[in-house]
């Protein structure tokens, strides 16, 4: 097929679900809603720590390199598509 | 593996299943049976039945749905989430609920169940050839009656044959009209539609009228998705319309512009500058197979697996030649096997006290080795002497995974370490204590993981265990070993009852149930195992990976035949101080 020329303007489609979600929240909603950390704990502990520490627990379930950090691999795998269970917790 | 809190199960083995409506994506029967297939998954494994019931409350209830779909866990339009269920028990526990704003497919792209035609309901084949043009979708070409067709092989001017496509013009499902295709143009609501439409519904599924009139008839179906129907946008299902204009220009298949992420979508009206009608053109999709296996799991009781291959891990990927995984097995018949998991403990189910280790079974007595299913030896081994320190020892004769424990043997004692009880080394035990009539030394063991039978090696003899039952010691000639071999240093449990044995630089695929090597072996170890040394001393799986030990060291390589970890035996392995 003729290799298609540079994307013209790009355009905003309507009802599209873009999520203008910072990577920040996307992993805060992501470890809420799979269990890895509870409304309490991201509302008491200190943000950073508790982020880190839920970042932590969810990278070691899903077999992935245990940094603590919203690193590359780790958005990913939030991005993948998934089973609706949570991971941890009933 | 893991289960959920308290171990639920089901407390009956003969289960029923209901599927109360069908994704418009793919043909009904094409849905069924990747059910069917999907149950049969976890039947296979375990004395689990499965039937499918058509009316009435099933154990397992299983529905399609989009966003909020009636249980307060909404689904999250395309992509994302995919599918949801439930731990075993009454009412909603124990169903299993699919995403319908994703593309439901058997992971390689839409498949297209002809109807009619001459083709006996074969899919479409695209591309095909018809009056020497080639067409990759349905056509209405060469018909006056609009209804979508296609060849069902790569030439319809070659070899005649053909289908009739999914189509709201042949066929609706659900509803109450038995099927009836629609009938355009229809009144609802006083209103006139000349297509499908989502108007008066809630769920976002496309249905129509099978009369004239649904005021005063009120007979309708639902829409079956069309080959070219859009997934997303804000026109889910419905058809593409080729050509269609966007931004001025004319456009006669699926394109990316007009987006950054390369994605396919199209126009669902003639022209998208006006009516600003779109979706996105149908992706290889999800296979609703292997998501449907993997909600099933759920529903008999598994929670998610930390083990990347194993289909019980949380994330998505298509495989092609699918096959349960050990740690999969090893969950499910924790729960439902040949007595090895908790029985069941009232009518209904419910919560058991926290998980216990594996139940060692107190002086089970067997049948005949065919119908055994063998616990571990009964009651904990006695340390004989707890002061013999496995840290110690330069090297072990043996190492291997038993009922979840490696064990580590040497000179006629073993220790055991578990990494899920985080008790650190136990033992030394005595090998005799626990499998009496073996010899001091022993070169390799491993545990089948479908029978829980235990086999050991030592020189050219092998006995197998079945708790205390002992067959042998027999010749490994008895297996289809030759008789060049000295000795078994290993070997490496693989799905579907067979472990490859290793000796020297050959390996052999021994099938566990007739107790015989496949043919084609012995295979060059250094064949698919490169970059593991090839006089390995000890072979063993261990946390689904390949360990080869030599001296105080071992490699470790993944299932993908990588060496992604080369350390010590005793620091990494048995973590001595």
């Amino acid at each position: 097929a003729p290799l298609q020329s540079k994307p013209q303007a790009v355009v905003t489609f309507p009802g599209e679900l873009l999520s203008n979600l910072s990577d920040v929240e996307l992993a805060e909603n992501y470890l809420l809603r799979f269990g890895y950390t509870t409304g309490a704990e991201a509302r008491t502990g200190s943000k950073h720590v508790s982020l880190a520490k839920a970042l932590r627990r969810m990278q070691k379930q899903l077999g992935l390199k245990e940094t603590g950090e919203l690193d590359a691999d780790t958005l990913e795998a939030m991005r993948a598509p998934r089973c609706g269970v949570p991971d941890v917790g009933p | 593996f893991l289960t959920f809190e308290g171990d639920l199960k089901w407390d009956h083995m003969d289960l029923t299943y209901r599927v109360m409506n069908y994704s418009p994506d793919l043909d009904r029967a094409v849905i069924d049976d990747a059910f069917r297939r999907a149950f049969k998954v976890w039947s296979d494994v375990t004395p689990l039945t499965f039937t499918q019931i058509y009316s009435g409350e099933a154990d397992i209830m299983i529905m399609f749905g989009s966003q909020e779909h009636g249980d307060g866990y909404p689904f999250d339009g395309k992509d994302g989430l995919l599918a949801h269920a439930f731990p075993p028990g009454q009412g909603i526990q124990g169903d299993a609920h699919f995403d319908d704003d994703e593309l439901w497919t058997l992971g390689t792209g839409i498949v297209v169940k002809t109807r009619h035609g001459n083709a006996n309901g074969a899919d479409c084949h695209f591309p095909f050839v018809f009056e020497g043009r080639s067409y990759s979708r349905c056509i209405t070409e060469g018909r006056t009656d609009g209804l979508p067709w296609c060849a069902t092989t790569g030439s319809y001017d070659r070899d005649k044959k053909y289908g009739f496509c999914p189509s709201e013009l042949l066929y609706t499902t659900g509803g109450n009209s038995d099927g009836s295709p629609c009938v355009f143009p229809f009144i609802f609501e006083g209103t006139s539609y000349d297509a499908c439409t989502t108007d008066g519904r809630s769920d976002g599924y496309r249905w129509c009228a099978t009369t004239a009139n649904f005021d005063q008839d009120k007979k309708y179906g639902f829409c079956p998705n069309r080959d070219t129907a859009v997934v997303g946008g804000n026109s889910q299902g419905d058809p593409c319309v080729f050509p269609f204009t966007f931004l001025g220009q004319s456009y006669s298949t699926c394109t990316s512009q007009g987006r950054q992420d390369g994605k396919l979508w199209c126009a669902t009206t003639s022209n998208y500058d006006t009516d600003k009608k779109w979706g996105f053109c149908p992706d290889r999709g999800y296979s609703i197979f292997l998501v449907a296996a993997h909600e099933f799991g759920h529903s008999l009781g598994l929670d998610h697996s930390s083990v990347r291959e194993a289909l019980m891990y949380p994330m998505y990927s298509y495989i092609q030649d699918f096959q349960l995984h050990p740690d999969d097995v090893q969950g499910i018949q924790y729960l439902y096997g040949r007595g090895s998991g908790p029985e069941p403990t009232a009518s209904t189910p419910v919560p058991t006290e926290k998980p216990q280790p594996m139940p060692t079974e107190a002086g089970s007595t067997f049948t005949t080795e065919e119908e055994e299913e063998t616990p571990e030896p009964t009651g904990e081994p006695i340390p004989v002497d707890p002061s013999r320190d496995a840290c110690a020892e330069k090297n072990f004769d043996a190492i291997t995974e038993i009922n979840g424990e490696l064990h580590f043997f040497k000179d006629g004692k073993y220790w055991t370490h578990s990494s899920f009880w985080k008790m650190g080394i136990q033992g030394a035990f005595s090998v005799a204590d626990t499998w009496p009539g073996l010899p001091l030394v022993i070169d390799a063991a491993f545990q089948d993981l479908l029978t829980k039978r235990i086999f050991f090696f030592a020189g050219r003899q092998f006995w197998v265990f079945s708790g205390k039952t002992m067959l042998g010691p027999r010749g490994i000639e008895k297996l289809g070993i030759g008789k060049g071999v000295g000795r078994i240093s290993g070997a490496l449990q693989r799905g579907r009852g067979k472990v490859l044995l290793f000796s020297g630089e050959n390996y052999w695929r021994l099938d566990v149930k007739v107790q015989r090597v496949d043919k084609g072996y012995p295979r060059a170890t250094d064949d698919i195992f490169t970059g593991v040394p090839l006089d390995a001393h000890n072979v063993f799986l261990y946390q689904d990976k390949y360990h080869f030990c030599r001296g105080s060291f071992y490699w470790r390589m993944t299932p993908r035949y990588q060496v992604d970890r080369v350390g010590y035996v005793k620091y990494d392995i048995l973590q001595c101080p």
